[in-house]
């Protein structure tokens, strides 16, 4: 049991800088079904946090998962969790095997 | 449809 299994890590990124500084691709009903992290720019936040990388695919964000959500509905969400005032921080679970989860 | 071409969907924040 486990061994074929992906592992997912919990991060936690702080909004230490104004910008959250990832770029990432695919979503429902693309050949990428959930986000993968294609960019990560220094200075942002992410790059900030230290364990966020490139080529990892994000599962959930805060506790929401990104499973059957289009692009564009993922980067919305995305987009709010760095906005809100509500929290400091925004909690990412991703992976680094890039499955059809 | 068919698949939308992922490389036309990435979104930087």
């Amino acid at each position: 049991p486990g061994l074929l299994e992906p592992t997912s890590t919990l991060v936690r990124v702080a909004k230490s800088a104004s910008t959250l500084g990832i770029a990432i691709e695919g979503g429902a009903n693309t050949r990428q079904p959930l986000p993968r992290i294609v960019t990560i720019q220094r200075g942002g936040s992410a790059h900030n946090c230290g364990q966020l990388k490139v080529g990892q695919v994000i599962l959930e964000v805060n506790g929401v998962p990104l499973r059957g959500r289009e692009h564009r509905d993922a980067a919305q969400l995305i987009a709010e969790a760095f906005k809100t005032k509500e929290r400091d921080h925004v909690d990412f679970l991703v992976t680094e095997f890039n499955v059809a989860l | 449809s068919p698949p939308k071409e992922y490389e036309d969907e990435v979104t930087f924040f």
